[in-house]
């Protein structure tokens, strides 16, 4: 299971639809201060259903959408696809790519897809839990918060370790 | 589950003191599960009754040892900046290494790591890269180095980002 | 003091704003005195009434805005690492620059900046340091090339450190 | 009103005695991780009579005195003393020069010298209050802490303000 693209649309400073494709190996994203690197991956975070605001740098969906400028107007919606290679059936889904979507609304209001079918929150949780990639937190690292892990408590790196389990 | 964990912790336990050396050159660096309340541990500070009956209980908690080659062993605020990053990757892929995540996003964890350590890092980096994909985003010349693929962002002048995408080998040519 | 403050207030408010703007090359930032309770702000939050009394009570705080040139008026948490440690030295120098501290040491501030940003910040490092005496803790090459004097640090295998120091001119001659 | 020299004994990975003569532009600290740069810093705040074990990264006496290894034994206490120049008389005494000496004991107590009279922690800060270079947070920027001033609460910025009136 590998991701294969990922689809960024409306997505902070990522106004216009935004494509990357991943190959298996390493992929280094590169560029000056305030480019939006690091909002790339809080579009990743956010499709794979993340909700705390303080990790997806975000109080409120309006602060996740296109806010616009003298140049550009603001989107009025937020839409993140990725693309999984499912060949080798580690997802338990019988296809051999999904489309995991999520919309988000000014409003507040999130929608969920899997290959185009709508879902709940609770599909896209049950169905990444195998990979314990949502709750595992050592699957997205964000910036300035590699030191995380040595100030946890020890009941807390515990649960580290029974996430790996 | 708690047959489960065990095996589990020793996996990323003794990883977590390979990748330390690795990292270190040395040194020594060891979890150990201690069996306490929130208040403090209890007399079976070794964690062995929580062996003995394969009880990760919610008592259980992981304490987290550093001991860099040379020095006498440190609580964790000793350590420098660069050193707790260090350890704190040590760690993760220590969990990586256990439990392959298909994919694993790394934003910037190498900003405070010196030339040489960058290089011990992107060693790990490239072994753990056979199982696991990784998107790395970073400003560090040594880690961009070993990229298979490399996506170049910047800010237009509408507050937009572009992005242009760059193949490894191209960077090279240009370089 | 409340006269003081009014006026030093003042001061680092309009400092703050020159050196955003010198960093990001444009856009604007903003302190506000805010009158208002812990619990959140007043009805007169534009601080009108802490200005009129001269008094900057218990109550007063002091709100912070910044724009980086063509974005909208961000909350902290939305601007980006670099754009946060930029912002932040820019207050930091704003303070200096109206009270002038004899010494100032910076431990790696510049760790987050890229390239472009280090060279705006040794600019504005450079005119501060004719008032302050600076000791710059840095990695970075755009800070080491506008040091006057340089001690290189390293650690032995005695786990005790052992300095050198260069002079400017000689690293320039290795180099 | 400038700083002339440090002189480090025993502090944290400073074994020996360690002289740092600064000249008044622009000095620059460099060198590979873990070491020593960021203990010159804490040796500094150190011997202006900080005492916050966090701001120090020692919680008690014991952390920052050089606890030695198999190569070279511990030190039993530490020395630190930083010489001012205060030809300008910025600093309230009659002294072009001003040496400022805290020494600690593995019981934890300090003792602090002004020219080598023995005076006490709050006659330090009294002396340096002028400056507000103790109090003030913006004399000494600790590793990982510049974002720090951003998120202050609105009071302690206001009081950031007022050291600097
Ligand atoms: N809703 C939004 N609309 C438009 N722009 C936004 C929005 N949210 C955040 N931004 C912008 O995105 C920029 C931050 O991007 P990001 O954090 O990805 O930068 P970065 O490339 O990681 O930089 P650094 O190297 O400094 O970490 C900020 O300048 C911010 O103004
Ligand atoms: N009491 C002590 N005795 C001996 N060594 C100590 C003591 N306290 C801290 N150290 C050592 O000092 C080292 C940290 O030094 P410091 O924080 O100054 O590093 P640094 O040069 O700033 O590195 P970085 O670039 O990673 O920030 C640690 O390796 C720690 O082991
Ligand atoms: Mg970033
Ligand atoms: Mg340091």
């Amino acid at each position: 299971m590998y991701l294969k693209r990922l689809d960024i649309q409306g997505f902070k400073s990522f106004a216009t639809r935004t494509t990357f494709e991943f190959g298996q190996g390493i992929t280094a994203i590169v560029g000056p201060n305030g480019s939006g690197k690091s909002n790339i991956a809080d579009a990743l975070r956010w499709v794979l259903g993340e909700q705390s605001g303080r990790l997806l740098r975000a109080r409120k969906m309006e602060d996740a959408i296109f806010a616009g400028s003298s140049k550009r107007q603001r989107a009025d919606k937020v839409e993140v696809t990725l693309t999984l290679d499912n060949a080798d059936g580690w997802l338990p889904l019988d296809f051999s790519e999904v489309a995991l979507t999520r919309r988000g609304y000014r409003n507040g209001d999130s929608e969920y897809r899997i290959n185009r079918k709508r879902v709940r929150l609770r599909d896209i949780h049950e169905l990444l839990a195998k990979a314990s990639v949502t709750q595992s937190s050592y699957a997205i690292i964000g910036q300035g918060l590699v030191e995380t892990v040595l100030n946890l408590r020890p009941d807390e790196r515990r649960h580290l370790i029974e996430e790996a389990a | 589950m708690s047959k489960r964990f065990e095996t589990t912790f020793e996996t990323v336990a003794s990883g977590f003191e390979e990748y330390f050396q690795a990292f270190f050159g040395g040194g020594h660096a060891r979890l150990t599960l201690q069996q306490g309340s929130p208040s403090g541990p209890s007399p079976d500070s070794s964690g062995e009754s929580a062996k003995r009956t394969g009880q990760a209980s919610q008592n259980t908690g992981v304490e987290i040892e550093a001991q860099p080659p040379g020095k006498r062993l440190q609580n964790m605020a000793q350590l420098s900046g660069g050193e707790k990053a260090l350890t704190a990757v040590a760690l993760l892929f220590a969990l990586l290494q256990a439990n392959p995540s298909p994919f694993c996003v790394l934003d910037e964890v190498d900003a405070m790591l010196d030339e040489v350590n960058v290089g011990r890092f992107v060693k790990a980096l490239q072994a753990l890269s056979k199982k696991t994909q990784f998107i790395v985003i970073t400003h560090n010349r040594g880690t961009i180095e070993v990229a298979d693929s490399i996506y170049g962002v910047s800010m237009g002048p509408d507050a937009a980002s572009r992005v242009i995408s760059m193949r490894l080998g191209d960077v090279k040519a240009d370089a």
